[in-house]
């Protein structure tokens, strides 16, 4: 049974420098 | 281009929390990515508000922008209708839970326009 770790759950939304 | 659903969001599929514990991905609560992320060296849990959901290129997905963090950094995501977003206090949400509900047998809200999310950003972007 395959195990998937906690964040691949959560989006990554990470600011971007521009605007 | 939208982002294909992965495998994990189907109900009874087995998440590792950061201490090791094993969960059923319909059993997780707020509490488990908070509690994860604060184990995390590199990782940030970050409260994204969703501000505007519009409809995608695709008609099956959504742009949805959200309010990221303390600084309120504007992020757009294209996603499939389907995909579920982890609401504090609340738990799956997505634009069309019936959908998420009919692929993948997990329970789901309707997420809407002022729900925060759970999302990561890198420590080291601090």
């Amino acid at each position: 049974v395959p195990v998937f770790p906690w964040h691949s759950l959560v989006p990554f939304l990470a600011p971007t420098q521009s605007d | 281009s939208p982002v294909a659903l992965p495998p994990f969001f189907m109900r009874g599929s087995i998440i590792q929390l950061a201490d090791g514990e094993l969960k059923r991905v319909e059993d997780l609560k707020t509490e488990d990515f908070i509690q994860s992320a604060e184990i995390s060296s590199e990782l940030k849990i970050d409260s994204s508000t969703v501000e505007r959901i519009d409809s995608g290129q695709n008609p099956n997905a959504v742009v949805i922008q959200f309010s990221v963090g303390e600084l309120k950094a504007q992020v757009c995501v294209e996603v499939l209708v389907e995909y579920p977003f982890f609401v504090f206090g609340q738990g799956w949400s997505s634009c069309c839970p019936d959908r998420t509900t009919q692929l993948f047998e997990l329970s789901c809200a309707k997420l809407c326009v002022g729900d925060v999310c759970v999302s990561l950003t890198l420590r080291s972007l601090r």
